[in-house]
């Protein structure tokens, strides 16, 4: 199983891939533990390794591999989105 | 495939390089390498749909100029909001198509070991980078589909660059932007618009005979705990609760809609249980079971249950399974067929891959006591209980007891596919011949 410090990590990945919405510093919202499990189980549907909604070895394995860095689910937090609010 | 909504409104692009990767880093990689391998990656796009592509010098690198597509190796933070990291990570990003100054800019982490062709250790392939981050800078997004150049996580060099054509479903992906080379624009009236995918022949829908499917009246095939749902068989149909314990429908679906592979005329499930080693999940019809990966059928089924070498005591092969589970106590798997039960142990395989029964089966199942000796089917549910279903009823055995004598029935129905409770019923026989007196259920 996943160590606290992995668990962080995977889920900062999961929100920069678009799993997760991003965190929100004016509401230091937490994510649900079925929220993160929802999103782990879509990335591993996505990358085409065994859903089991937890972070297992091959999940881990996954998000370690070199890859692009655009999300995966792009949704309404897309690059250019993004690019546009900060220029504002 | 997966369209960003966003393209090209031209077919004729043009493109630049700014800047070159560090020559110290990839040292095989010299400019003109790097032009001849980025032109073979745009050709890939090209030779599927009808886009042309021409280099323009690269200059020094101002964001105004060098054409629609403007290429850099840039590292860490470079002034567009997403920052590199290093070595590993990140390899690549690039800006999808529309009318921003960074619409289409391509950038490549100048921190990896850039290579062309081969397997080197520790470097990566510049060309199988580049045709994915060109996908981006068209208008594609990532692609769970395999095989495509558009999914997200870099899989090592695609091969011989001169000879590399794009997969099926990137081809489809980029003429449904942009046409087919020498074949149509896209959209119809509309070539600014993506055509949308042909619709599938239209297949009326058989709304389900409520007479005939009632969930109510219970008397099941097959009941499978699936990926934390239950799923309830009978004929051809079935019912799903999920895991919050709702229903997903009150109407039942039908098994060929939704479990693909079965022949045609299949209309009723024997057993089914998920693996545990693969979630794969198997079912059992007749004298054949069927392994599934998620919804559709793997190639190479159906086989014949014979290959499980289950015989009974009096020596002949089983010919059909009544129910299947894994018992969560020790996750072994349990298969029962005419009043006797074999146990296997799954990560011991047989010679065709199929586990085997252990030795000492099969036994009666009557040392499962309390319960009915001829059940329709059984899973492990919450905390590992063995819940045992026949008729319009199921018995929980608490988690690893098999002998327990004060085993209640339950409604299934009132239970799990929210019907009415009934009216006050004398309970069902006890299914081993009583050893005690039974009450009825609202007593």
């Amino acid at each position: 199983s996943a160590m606290p410090e992995q668990y962080s990590r995977a889920v900062d990945w999961l929100s920069r891939y678009g799993y997760l919405p991003p965190p929100d510093p004016r509401t230091s919202k937490l994510q649900t533990k079925e929220g993160i499990e929802k999103a782990i189980r879509v990335m591993q549907r996505f990358g085409g390794v065994r859903e089991t909604g937890v972070l297992d070895g091959e999940t881990l394995k996954l998000m370690s591999t070199p890859r692009c860095s655009l999300p995966d689910i792009v949704g309404g937090e897309d690059m250019l989105k993004k690019r546009r609010r900060r220029r504002r | 495939y997966a369209l960003s909504g966003l393209k090209w409104h031209k077919s004729d692009l043009t493109w630049s390089v700014h800047s070159y990767p560090t020559p110290s880093r990839s040292p095989g990689l010299p400019s003109t390498m790097v032009d001849s391998i980025l032109t073979h990656a745009f050709k890939a796009w090209s030779d599927a749909a009808p886009l042309t592509f021409h280099q323009q010098p690269g200059g020094g690198g101002s964001a105004s100029s060098g054409g629609d597509i403007r290429v850099s190796f840039n590292s860490l933070l470079h002034d567009d909001g997403y920052p590199f990291d290093g070595l590993g990570g990140t390899l690549a990003h690039a800006f999808f198509p529309g009318r921003d100054d960074v619409s289409g800019d391509t950038h490549f982490d100048d921190h990896e070991r850039w290579s062309y062709g081969g397997e080197s250790s520790g470097t990566t392939d510049l060309f199988t980078v580049a045709v994915h981050e060109f996908g981006h800078a068209l208008g594609l997004s990532h692609s769970s589909s395999d095989p495509s150049i558009m999914r997200p996580y870099y899989q090592g060099p695609v091969g011989d660059i001169l000879h590399y054509q794009l997969a099926l479903d990137d081809r489809l992906a980029i003429q449904q932007l942009y046409g087919i080379k020498g074949g149509q624009q896209p959209g119809g009236v509309d070539p600014n618009l993506p055509r949308l995918p042909s619709p599938p022949p239209t297949k009326p829908t058989k709304p389900s005979d409520p007479s005939v499917h009632d969930r109510c009246h219970g008397g099941f095939d097959a009941v499978a705990n699936i990926r934390g749902e239950v799923f309830f068989f009978q004929g051809a149909h079935f019912w799903r609760t999920t895991r919050d314990g709702s229903l997903v429908s009150l109407n039942p679906a039908q098994i060929q809609n939704f479990w693909m592979g079965f022949p045609p005329g299949t209309n009723k499930i024997d057993a089914v249980y998920e693996r545990k080693s693969d979630s794969s999940i198997i079912f059992f019809v007749g004298s054949q079971y069927w392994v599934f990966k998620d919804t559709v059928a793997m190639s190479g089924y159906p086989r014949p249950l014979s290959e499980w070498g289950m015989k009974r005591k009096s020596g002949a092969l089983v010919d059909r399974v009544d129910a299947a589970f894994i018992w969560a106590h020790n996750g072994k798997t349990y298969l029962f067929s005419q009043g006797e039960f074999w146990r296997f142990d799954e990560s011991r395989k047989g010679q065709r891959g199929t586990p085997q029964p252990e030795p000492g089966y099969p036994r009666d199942n009557s040392l499962w006591t309390g319960v009915p000796s001829r059940m329709d089917d059984i899973i492990s549910w919450g905390e590992g209980d063995a819940h045992f279903f026949k008729d319009n009823h199921y018995w929980v055995l608490k988690s690893g007891g098999m002998n327990q004598d004060s085993v209640e029935p339950k409604s299934i129905g009132v239970d799990w596919l929210r019907c009415p409770v009934p009216p006050s019923t004398s309970a069902p026989a006890n299914p081993d011949g009583p050893r005690r007196c039974r009450c009825d259920l609202t007593d």
